[in-house]
């Protein structure tokens, strides 16, 4: 997500 | 995960796999910008560190596993495998004008003055230009080998396909995240010329190669 460590998209 | 990501994903692992191959089965680097590839390793280094911090899943993690083997693996073979063959007097893109400027962008727009999201940022900054030394090359030797430009064909997909994706995810999950979109609107905008080449002249048979 947005500005959080650790993104779900490559 | 939706058919667009999902589809983008599997596109950017043909993009990476069809170079890997074509270099192993050639023997040859020819055509090839090390330059770009360089900074493709740089991106998924810099992007990836937080497969350190957090885990989201398998998927996720295998694929960010991947992806970086295969960019290390790739420069390898240019810069000392078969670093005879690469053509670094046209590889002459100087790669500080990205690298420079868009490091310093990633300190002033991110989403979190925080060191791994500083580094996420440039990384995906730097991958919307990442391709600029790789098109250079072809529009300075004014051809492309036909696998060259499948293996842009489907980089270029997997940013465009994601566009869809961050669509797809603004609707049905309330998902935005404008520095990955702005960065892939402008990724995908470096591709549209080359798109344009691949459909009439490399999908009815003929090399691509650019007016002197």
């Amino acid at each position: 997500g947005q500005g959080v460590e650790g993104k779900d998209e490559l | 995960m939706n058919i667009f990501r999902l589809t983008g994903d599997l596109s950017h692992l043909a993009a990476i796999i069809i170079l890997l191959l074509k270099i192993w089965k050639t023997r040859s680097c020819a055509g090839i910008s090390g330059k770009s590839q360089l900074l493709f390793a740089l991106v998924f280094t810099t992007r990836y560190l937080d497969l350190f911090t957090s885990f989201i899943s398998l998927y996720n993690t295998s694929m960010k596993l991947i992806y970086v083997a295969c960019s290390y693996a790739t420069v390898y073979l240019i810069y000392m495998k078969f670093k005879a063959t690469y053509d670094g007097n046209h590889d002459t893109f100087r790669v500080e004008f990205l690298v420079v400027p868009v490091g310093g962008l990633s300190f002033l727009v991110n989403h979190d003055f925080s060191p791994l999201e500083i580094l996420w940022t440039f990384s995906i900054y730097l991958e919307s230009v990442a391709i600029l030394p790789q098109l250079f090359m072809i529009s300075k030797t004014g051809e492309a080998e036909t696998i060259t430009t499948h293996y842009l064909f489907f980089l270029g997909l997997y940013r465009a396909l994601y566009l869809i994706n961050w669509i797809w995810r603004y609707y049905f999950e309330g998902f935005f995240d404008l520095i990955a979109v702005v960065a892939g609107v402008v990724q995908t905008i470096l591709y549209c010329d080359f798109f344009y080449l691949y459909v009439t002249k490399v999908l009815k048979g003929k090399k691509l190669s650019l007016p002197a």
